[in-house]
């Protein structure tokens, strides 16, 4: 782990009182690879050693009497700092119903994550309502068709109309069956692909959501920062899923997306059933990026 | 970008941000760069870059191989989202425009759905398909994928199987098992592709070498080209493993399947 890597820094170089620039300048090499190592995206790095290497330089680590427990402390608690610090709970509408719109890149993870956030809501006494605005994967409707079934809550579909009017018919249908919060799906799209983002841009102005949730693959590597920023750019979002955390990957892309678009993360998708669904913690994933 | 009898040290702190951003990795950057820091004769940064990545990436057999005189069995293999039942629907409508016969074997039988959007993929390629219902043991569906492409004297088996991080014991086990029953009954599939998706972190060499443990990976479908991730994992799949890029997926339309070309790839991954 980094915080052994820092511990034998310290160790190998005998150092008793104050630090030397050499010994940080060591340890910052160490932070720089395990967070390149994790998938952190090679500007973040350079901005997090930046500002880890100030404190490092200060006061604090300076009069600490376990310099090297003082700096992983710093490095964790920067990396905290940019997750979000606490778990960040859902916005909702003062005037029912909320809508909440998913967005991301093909496979992320989106039509599950509508599945799971509909079956949280509904255990908490809301009653939901999943629309299904993709009207290009084969079977895509479908699948969110099976879904809610499973969670016992109403899907929306409707065929000959776009994607754009099926949402805004999704959110006229929660007027007329009192639902109160509406969850719509969407489909997988290329930030790179024109046509498809001013879809989602169209979608966003139509529904007007309280909440657009970023659904983003923990084991993305170095283009989430391409695709966080040219979302936030023309799809806008006020939160992130992240997905897949039930595998291995360090999810560095989290870091990225979260510093690059200053949203925090909402939920964390832990697993393939629609249980497997949580709030995010920040303090989690930090540890697990340093691995 | 680079030239003069030798770069500086700004110059291969600049190479390598061009392979990190990449996703080719610490370990693989700093073995690249430190093979060309060990020639004496960098004048051109990236025409040497390039040519390092390209012999990175070796001349492997690139080719999908067939079965002459029998039914050709591909496995289709890979985490979850990453393209494996959209690459299966593209392989099967190229082979049919090659005048071959298809059958597909659904044997995803866990995600909702799963089974309807390949039965989609098979009209639109003109390819039979098997499916159990849904819940059932995949195990049954590849044994009857099998038999309808004997009993119909299908060209090619290509087996469509649920995704499945690398992580999950037990599902990398139901992985090892489907690869057996084909192993017994039609001979070791001539390949068990792995589908790694492009914008793939430094997680897809653990995804390779852990599908190559249970399955035995002939060749990567690298998908999800047609964004801006450079999918430069595959050059540590490759060093690493010995597994070779066979495909690439370039869009989500039934003709969006390409071979892989190492010299293109590198152009773009060097941009
Ligand atoms: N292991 C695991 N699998 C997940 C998780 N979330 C989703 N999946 C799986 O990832 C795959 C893709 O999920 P989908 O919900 O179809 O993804 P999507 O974003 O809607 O895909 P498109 O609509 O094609 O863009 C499916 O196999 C899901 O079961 C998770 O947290 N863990
Ligand atoms: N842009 C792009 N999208 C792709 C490509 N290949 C697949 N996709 C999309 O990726 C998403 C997931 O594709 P699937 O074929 O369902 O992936 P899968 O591996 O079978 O997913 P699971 O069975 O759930 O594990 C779909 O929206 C596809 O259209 C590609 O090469 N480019
Ligand atoms: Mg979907
Ligand atoms: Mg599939």
């Amino acid at each position: 782990t980094l915080s052994e890597r820092i511990e034998g820094i310290f160790g190998r170089l005998r150092s008793r009182g104050r630090l030397s620039e050499q010994q940080i300048d060591e340890v910052l090499r160490e932070v720089r690879l395990a967070l390149l190592e994790a998938d952190v995206h090679t500007d973040v790095v350079r901005a997090f050693v930046g500002r880890v290497r100030e404190r490092a330089m200060g006061e604090e680590v300076r009069k600490a009497l376990t310099p090297a427990q003082t700096i992983v402390k710093i490095v964790n608690d920067e990396l905290v700092e940019i997750l979000g610090r606490t778990t960040s709970p859902l916005t909702w509408s003062p005037k029912p119903p909320t809508v909440i719109m998913l967005a991301g890149l093909q496979g992320s993870g989106k039509t599950t994550a509508a599945g799971k956030l509909a079956r949280l809501l509904k255990s908490k006494g809301k009653r939901p309502l999943l629309v299904a605005c993709d009207l290009r994967r084969p079977a895509a409707v479908e699948q969110l068709k099976l879904l809610g079934d499973e969670v016992d809550v109403p899907v929306v579909a409707r065929t000959g109309m776009t994607a754009v009017d099926v949402a805004a018919t999704g959110v006229e249908e929660a007027r007329r069956l009192m639902r109160d919060v509406v969850i719509v799906d969407t489909a997988g799209r290329l930030h790179v692909d024109e046509a498809m983002m001013s879809e989602a841009a169209a979608i966003r102005d139509r529904i007007q959501p309280t909440e657009t949730l970023f659904v983003a693959d923990a084991m993305t590597g170095q283009d989430a920062v391409n695709v966080a920023t040219a979302f936030l750019e023309r799809v806008d979002y006020t939160g992130i899923i992240l997905t897949k955390l039930d595998g291995d990957a360090r999810g560095g892309a989290a870091l990225s997306i979260a510093q690059v678009s200053g949203r925090p993360v909402k939920f964390a998708s832990t697993g393939e059933r629609l249980d497997a669904f949580e709030p995010f913690h920040p303090d989690r994933l930090a540890s697990r990026i340093l691995g | 970008l680079f030239k003069g009898t030798a770069l500086t040290e700004q110059e291969w702190e600049e190479l390598e941000e061009v392979l990190l951003r990449a996703d080719v990795g610490v370990a693989a950057t700093q073995r690249i760069v430190g093979a060309m820091r060990s020639r004496r004769d960098v004048a051109d940064g990236m025409a040497a870059l390039k040519d390092e990545l390209v012999s990175a990436l070796g001349h492997p057999d690139r080719s999908l191989k067939t079965k002459p005189g029998g039914t050709t069995v591909w496995l289709i293999t890979g985490v979850n989202g990453v393209g494996k039942t959209t690459t299966i629907g593209k392989l099967a409508a190229q082979l049919r425009d090659e005048g071959r016969s298809v059958v597909l074997a659904a044997a995803d039988t866990f995600r909702a759905a799963a089974d309807q959007q390949l039965e989609r993929w098979a009209e639109l390629s003109g390819a039979d398909i098997v499916k159990h219902a849904p819940g059932a043991d995949p195990a049954a569906v590849v044994y009857d994928g099998v038999a309808a492409a004997k009993a119909r004297a299908r060209d090619v088996l290509i087996v469509d199987t649920a995704g499945r991080l690398q992580t999950k014991k037990n599902l990398m086990e139901e992985l090892g098992k489907i690869r057996r029953i084909l192993d017994r009954e039609t001979g070791a599939p001539e390949e068990v592709l792995l589908v790694l998706d492009a914008t793939t972190g430094q997680n897809g060499v653990a995804q390779a070498r852990a599908f190559a443990e249970v399955a035995g990976i002939t060749g990567i479908v690298l998908t999800k080209l047609d964004g801006t991730a450079k999918g430069g994992i595959v050059i540590a799949v490759q060093q690493e493993l010995g597994i070779p890029v066979k495909l690439v997926g370039l869009g989500e339309g039934i003709g969006d399947l390409a071979s892989f070309d190492p010299d293109g790839f590198v152009d773009d991954l060097l941009g």
